[in-house]
């Protein structure tokens, strides 16, 4: 049930935290 | 490393990304502060509607760092101890 409330698919979640991840990193340039 | 290790390293992360959505740093990040996320993420109004709602266990509105932690480590894989 494509439409069920709260429940994101994992495809979703990954591309979220993978870009947060990708964001943190151009944020905080290794030294 | 141990168990132990590998939950400080998740739980610093997790911590690190949780201050990029909550830039106000209230400790709870709001619908409204995922909505602002549009701007600097590839993820469409409605796709960060559902990564909230499903991070947001106890469905009070407000994410917590803890919720955020759970639902990080579960993408990394890791199952939350029960």
């Amino acid at each position: 049930d494509p439409g069920k409330p709260g429940s994101a698919n994992e495809g979703v979640l990954a591309n979220f935290f993978n870009s947060l991840l990708s964001k943190k990193s151009v944020n905080s340039p290794s030294p | 490393p141990s168990h132990d290790d590998i939950k400080t390293i998740v739980e610093q992360k997790a911590r690190e990304l949780f201050m990029v959505c909550d830039v106000e740093e209230k400790g709870f990040v709001s619908k409204r502060d995922m909505q602002r996320l549009v701007d600097e993420l590839p993820l469409m109004p409605d796709q960060l509607e559902e990564v909230f709602d499903s991070l947001d266990d106890d469905k009070n509105g407000y994410l917590t760092l803890e919720e955020f932690t759970e639902g990080f480590g579960g993408f990394l894989g890791l199952n939350p101890a029960p």
